[in-house]
């Protein structure tokens, strides 16, 4: 059967999540990431990692706000550095 | 604040920048307007100096480009990205390059040309990126009225901090150099009067605003202490002294009012077709102004307190419940006056009244505590 759309709306949200997240928050290419405990999921500590930055509730969940955030236009720069 | 790693700068301070193409969508003259006042924004505040050249020895090349430009950073066509700039540096360093799948504009339609090019030249000189929502650097698009430009305090203290103030006096800045808002001791001391009260208060992505006059104070769980910022510095366009004002946020949606008229905003952006009429919600004629509003998480219903009584707002048919208004002193005992403020934090009302506030459960209606208005600022 056809994904239900929310599913494939959760789907395109988290594509999108990744993207902005290895583009402005250094997913996936921290060499060696910081000492601290093993992280579980790295999407999930770059959400924190972004929803601190905009001052946004720190849930880790890529709720509505912070979606609404990540799609808004903004420089090309990334927000943190390596 | 923050600085690039190293926090580079330019060694001289009278740079040199070459506009290296142009975009169909601006007269080359509006261009080079939008691109020399987006210098002066920064020329103001420092000893730096800038000076347009067309040969090769230019510090800071600016061009117009789509999708894979020659560098690491491909631009991704319209919307999303708009720009970016290179730190101060030799070759590519200080260079801007500005996405030509945006439409770039003088006015308030998307993208305005001289507000994301001040943004880059932020970064061309070394600034990189700043959390604090209202400041240049902040990362995210937000229009302001370019005639009457003024940078934030915060973008101020990091340019400085890189160059020092202006040596020269800059003849007639095309922005202010005295910095928005100093917080001044008595601004301090404002938020810790005893005595102090507010016109209106409401919650907004997490973060609790305090408004007065033309300030609002704001309190961030992720931020330590309480920032003062002008109205005027989130909300260009609104007037400042805001009667009331209450938050949606499952639908991320604040709503701010003045007198007979209110906006819905949705962090900085004012939603289109406001303001409206109070009066289009369903309040009768000889209502003026509204003193406070609250929104119900648990009712879907919205409060809107005028003088000594009260009227519920259903959020779902949007429309204003019958059997309204009611006294206030009634529904909420002890409240017995009139409400300057309100807002809804876990699962309480703090209802502000003088230099008092009254947090109330939400499901009893009864009053659990009395407290200081000021007692969220820790003083």
């Amino acid at each position: 059967f056809p994904i239900a759309p929310e599913t494939e709306k959760e789907n395109e949200d988290l594509l999108l999540a990744k993207k902005y997240l290895q583009k402005f928050f250094n997913l996936g290419k921290e060499e060696r990431p910081a000492f601290k405990r093993k992280s579980l999921n790295p999407v999930t500590d770059k959400i924190r990692e972004m929803q601190a930055f905009y001052g946004l509730e720190v849930t880790g969940d890529l709720n509505f706000k912070t979606v609404e955030v990540m799609k808004q236009p903004r420089c090309g720069i990334p927000d943190v550095r390596q | 604040y923050s600085t690039f790693p190293m926090s580079p700068k330019w060694k001289t301070q009278n740079l040199k920048y070459r506009i290296e193409n142009y975009t169909p969508d601006l007269a080359p003259a509006d261009t080079e307007a939008a691109i020399e006042k987006a210098f002066k924004v920064w020329s103001n505040v420092t000893p730096l100096t800038f000076t347009r050249v067309n040969g090769t020895d230019a510090d800071i090349r600016i061009s117009f480009a789509s999708g894979y430009h020659g560098d690491f950073y491909s631009f991704d066509g319209p919307g999303r990205t708009l720009a970016h700039a290179y730190p101060p540096g030799y070759g590519i360093g200080g260079d801007a390059h500005f996405d030509e799948d945006e439409t770039w504009t003088k006015d308030s339609s998307s993208y305005n040309l001289f507000l994301v090019a001040a943004h880059e030249f932020g970064h061309s000189l070394g600034l990189d990126h700043s959390k604090i929502p209202g400041s240049l650097m902040y990362p995210v698009y937000v229009y302001r009225d370019p005639r009457d430009y003024r940078l934030s305090q915060d973008d101020i203290s990091g340019i400085q901090n890189l160059y020092g103030p202006p040596t020269h006096s800059s003849t007639e800045p095309s922005v202010s150099t005295t910095p928005i808002e100093q917080t001044t001791e008595t601004s301090t001391t404002g938020m810790c009067d005893p005595h102090l009260t507010f016109d209106a208060v409401t919650t907004l992505r997490g973060e609790t605003l305090f408004f007065k006059d033309r300030y609002v104070w704001r309190k961030s769980p992720h931020f330590p202490g309480i920032e003062r910022d002008l109205v005027s510095s989130l909300w260009p366009t609104l007037p400042s002294g805001f009667d009331a004002a209450y938050e949606i946020d499952k639908k991320d949606q604040v709503f701010l009012f003045k007198g007979n008229q209110y906006w819905a905003i949705k962090g900085y952006d004012i939603q289109p077709g406001f303001p409206k009429n109070i009066h289009t919600l369903g309040f009768s004629k000889h209502v003026k102004k509204i003193d406070a509003a609250v929104y119900d998480h648990n009712t879907k219903r919205t409060y809107f307190f005028v003088d000594y009584q009260y009227w519920s707002y259903n959020e779902i048919t949007q429309s204003m419940e019958k059997g309204y208004p009611r006294k206030i002193s009634v529904d909420f005992r002890r409240v017995g006056h009139k409400v300057d403020a309100a807002f809804q934090e876990n699962g309480y009302f703090y209802f502000f009244h003088g230099a008092n506030q009254y947090e109330i459960d939400t499901k009893t209606r009864k009053v659990i505590r009395i407290m200081k208005s000021n007692v969220w600022f820790n003083c």
